[in-house]
Order: C-alpha cells, then sequence, then structure tokens
C-alpha cells in the first residue's frame, strides 16, 4: 500500500482537482484506490458524491477506519472530510505520537491511498506528510505559487531528517498551465532550473470541464473523459506509476 | 479609522491581490492606507517590496506596533508577513482574551488599514475578523468556493451575535471573472440570488498583468495602471468608498 499526500499550502493550486483527478485514473486500472479528505472545507468529498461526516476525527472516538469508508461516486473508495477535521487537528495538536493517520490506515487493503491537504501546515497536513511514503506537490505556474515551493519542500525534507517519516517528494505538478501565457512560461522555466528531477513531464492544461466536474459530484476523468483535463490526468496517473516503478 | 479584514477560507481566490490593489487603489486618493500582512507565506508583502521581517509576532515581544511599520513600493505603509506569524498563531491560540490585533493598532493614526489572511479560520484570521470593522470576501465564481462561503458568513455573524466584534460583512468582490465561462455565469447567477445586497457590482476581470505585478515588487495599479485589471480595483475602491459612507 502506497500512502501519497497531495499538498501546497499556497491555496488554490489544484490540490483537491488534482487528488480526484488522479485517484479516479489510478483506480480505472483496476488499483485499489482510497481517497482521503483531509480539508474541512470537504471539497473532495462534493466531487466524489459523498456525505460530510463520518471523517477521520470519528477514529479518535474509537471507530475503526473501515467502519468510516464511503464508496464514491468514481471508481475509488472516499474517506470523508467536513468541519469535523477541525476537531482533529485540536486532538492531533495535543497528541505528542505523531503519525495517526498511519496507524489508523495501516490495517486496510489498498494498492494506492491519496490525501488532499488544506492550504496550511497545520497539524493536519503535518501528520499526512508523516504518515506518508511520498508526496505529490501541485504548482500554478505563477510568482506567489514560488515563492512558497522552497519552504515545503524543506518542511518534508526535515520531517525525513528527523526520522519521522520515509517521506520522499515523488513530484512537482504543473497544473493550470496556459501555454499562451508569457507568465507561466518563465516561471515554468525557473522550476525546470531549480528542481529539474522533481518536475513531471505531464503539463495540466487550463481546461473549464475540470472546474465544471464537482458540481455534477464527479471527477472530471468521469464526467467527461475525452476532455484536455481528463486526457492529462490520466497521462499524470501513467506517468507517476513508472516514476514508482524506479522509487 | 476603519479595520477591514480580506477573507476567505478557501484557497487561491484573490485575497492577496485584492488587499494590496484596494489598499494602493485608496491610498491614491490621499487617505493615509496600512496594510497589514497576516499571512505566513508573506505574498502581500512581496507585492509591497518589503522584507518579510518585524511581522506582528514582535508585539508579543514588547515592541510597539510603530518600530515595526515598513514603508512599501506603492503608496500605502506596511506591516510584513512571515514565518514567524506562526509563533504569533500560537500565542493567539494560548491567550484567552481577543483582539490582539486591534490593540496593538490602535494608536495608529490611518484612514484605512486592510489586513490580508490566510486562506484558515485559524487562530490569525480569527484575531483580524475579532479586530476588524468589516470584512471584504473574495470569492472565485466556481463551484468550491460557492461551497465554503456559507460557513464562513455564520462565523463572522456567531462573533458578532457572540459581542466579541462589531465586525460586519461590507461585501462579496467577484475575482478572476471569466465572461466568457458558462460555469462563472452560472455560478454568479447563484450568487445574486442568494447574496443580493452583499455582492459588489465592480467584477474583477482574469487580467495577466495582475498576475505579473508581485514578481516587480508592485501592485498591478502601481505596475500597469491601464490594465483592465488595474482599472477594475480602481472601480471597486470607488464603489467600496460609497458603500461606506452608508454604513
Ligand atoms: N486544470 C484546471 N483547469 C481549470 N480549472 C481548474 C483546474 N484545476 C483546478 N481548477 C479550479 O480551480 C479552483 C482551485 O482548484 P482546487 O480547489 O482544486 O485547488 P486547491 O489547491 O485544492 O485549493 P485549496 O487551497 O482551497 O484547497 C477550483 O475552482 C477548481 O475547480
Ligand atoms: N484578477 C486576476 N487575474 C489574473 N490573475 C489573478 C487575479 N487575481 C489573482 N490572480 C492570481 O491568482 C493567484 C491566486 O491569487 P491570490 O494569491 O491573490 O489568492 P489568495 O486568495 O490570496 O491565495 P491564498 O489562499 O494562497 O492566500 C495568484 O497567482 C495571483 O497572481
Ligand atoms: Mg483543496
Ligand atoms: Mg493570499
Amino acid at each position: 500500500m502506497k500512502i501519497i499526500s497531495i499538498s501546497n499550502q499556497k491555496g488554490g493550486v489544484g490540490k483537491t482537482t488534482t487528488a480526484v483527478n488522479l485517484a479516479q485514473a489510478i483506480a480505472a486500472t483496476n488499483r485499489k484506490t482510497l481517497l482521503v479528505d483531509l480539508d474541512p472545507q470537504g471539497n473532495a468529498s462534493t466531487a466524489s458524491g459523498a456525505k460530510k461526516n463520518n471523517s477521520l476525527f470519528e477514529t479518535t472516538l474509537g471507530k475503526h477506519v473501515s467502519e468510516l469508508i464511503q464508496t464514491s461516486s468514481n471508481q475509488y473508495d472516499v474517506l470523508a472530510g467536513g468541519e469535523d477535521l477541525v476537531a482533529l487537528e485540536v486532538a492531533l495538536r495535543n497528541n505528542p505520537t505523531k503519525g495517526h493517520i498511519a496507524k489508523s490506515l495501516k490495517e486496510l487493503d489498498y494498492d494506492f491511498v491519496f490525501i488532499d491537504t488544506p492550504p496550511s501546515l497545520s497539524s493536519l497536513t503535518l501528520d499526512a506528510l508523516i504518515s506518508s511514503d511520498g508526496t505529490l506537490i501541485p504548482l500554478q505556474c505563477e510568482y506567489y505559487s514560488l515563492e512558497g515551493i522552497t519552504s515545503l519542500v524543506n518542511t518534508i525534507n526535515e520531517l525525513t531528517n528527523s526520522g519521522l517519516t520515509n517521506n520522499k517528494i515523488f513530484g512537482i505538478i504543473r497544473t493550470m498551465v496556459d501555454k499562451r501565457n508569457n507568465l507561466t512560461k518563465d516561471v515554468s522555466d525557473d522550476l525546470e532550473k531549480h528542481f529539474p528531477e522533481l518536475l513531471f513531464n505531464t503539463l495540466i492544461p487550463r481546461n473549464v470541464k475540470l472546474a465544471e466536474a464537482p458540481s455534477f459530484g464527479l471527477a472530471g476523468t468521469n464526467y467527461m473523459p475525452e476532455s484536455f483535463g481528463a486526457k492529462a490526468y490520466l497521462a499524470l496517473a501513467g506517468e507517476l506509476l513508472r516514476r514508482l516503478e524506479n522509487v
């Protein structure tokens, strides 16, 4: 079982869209896949057609995680998010032992678990990073996004160097790419200079079908499989599987 | 002195872009304006050409806020953000008395103070909401953004009903609007149905000049005053001033 966090403290960079569409694309290759929504906003739960209850918070009340899992409108299973997660954040903050999420998921039998995290380095996100085998970093090719990347990469390296986790950065995914736009090109070139081995080759284009899909409670790869956005996430899934063969 | 928070726990909706450009547009009308960067990412500080030090955290160490204020590359003054703010968040969480920010700013002599908040309802954001006379809510006309708005409006109403603050919601600002896109139209129509009296008439269009400006350490209204994006923020400043006359 591989546990992968989708993380970036910069807001609105496509974390949820990547988590939902990647989970669906991987599930469609007959790999047993679970999506964990760790964001109190519960956006990933919405895109999965799931009710925002039975979140991971219930595990602090003694429930077993298998009782919390819902089937989704897509081909993966889902552990929903929602406002209860704020209580989980407080519980994790006061709990000295780390990796609560990994302990909760340990007995499950999935090939892949993707964790969608909120836009902050809160105790929820830190526990997800500690609990993961790897991290994917979605990034919009804009100036503010570039600023935050070094501090995220450092945070993950510190957690790994302190022996809390074996989390490796699996890669950086360029999202909402608009090829016509010079700013995107400049930032993308900058990324290729600073993080050449981390950048995924697959670029996710800006495509309105990806933004429409959640209002139907579906992943884009399920709502409009022929759209540019959906095809890009299918290609990304293939690239991720190839990268993991060499890890 | 009017203290206004720019807030929305949904990430990437244009909080920083709105805080920076509105502060600059208001300052250009000869009103003494301060921008407070309350985000550990420090994006508003970058757009203001300020060093990410001397944040509000220093007030918990006994420094007076007047010692922390920097001049910006724009026409407003700035209280910078940065990673120290994480320590301020911990201090505020453990401090039972609320409204630390209001107390720190009380002796200053500005016409307007704008506070850029991070994408979460953390103790930093809550203290900003408690310390403010009003809140502006930037919102992208997309499905996930619509989901979070009710919980933010409820949070502010609860703070006000509990007597902690007189914060009123001054309005909702539609950002990154792409008129050609049906999703934007549908969501915008929904907003007009549910929050007719809160919606600003001024729409902020998607305009790459606004996204380029921070890489020059400037507000868009300073970098390219003739651009569509800059003109929209100047119009928004006018609409805000008119709305405040009636408050
Ligand atoms: N490739 C894309 N093309 C078009 N729209 C997109 C794309 N990726 C994401 N979006 C839209 O952009 C917005 C931000 O994306 P999303 O919510 O996935 O980001 P996030 O990083 O999860 O945000 P948050 O920081 O709030 O968790 C959403 O409205 C989403 O529908
Ligand atoms: N009207 C606009 N046109 C084009 N780009 C924009 C516009 N408004 C914001 N942007 C860009 O979109 C991205 C998100 O905007 P911004 O960082 O201001 O949002 P935010 O809500 O402050 O994000 P966070 O939740 O991370 O604090 C930035 O790269 C910004 O430059
Ligand atoms: Mg998200
Ligand atoms: Mg911001």
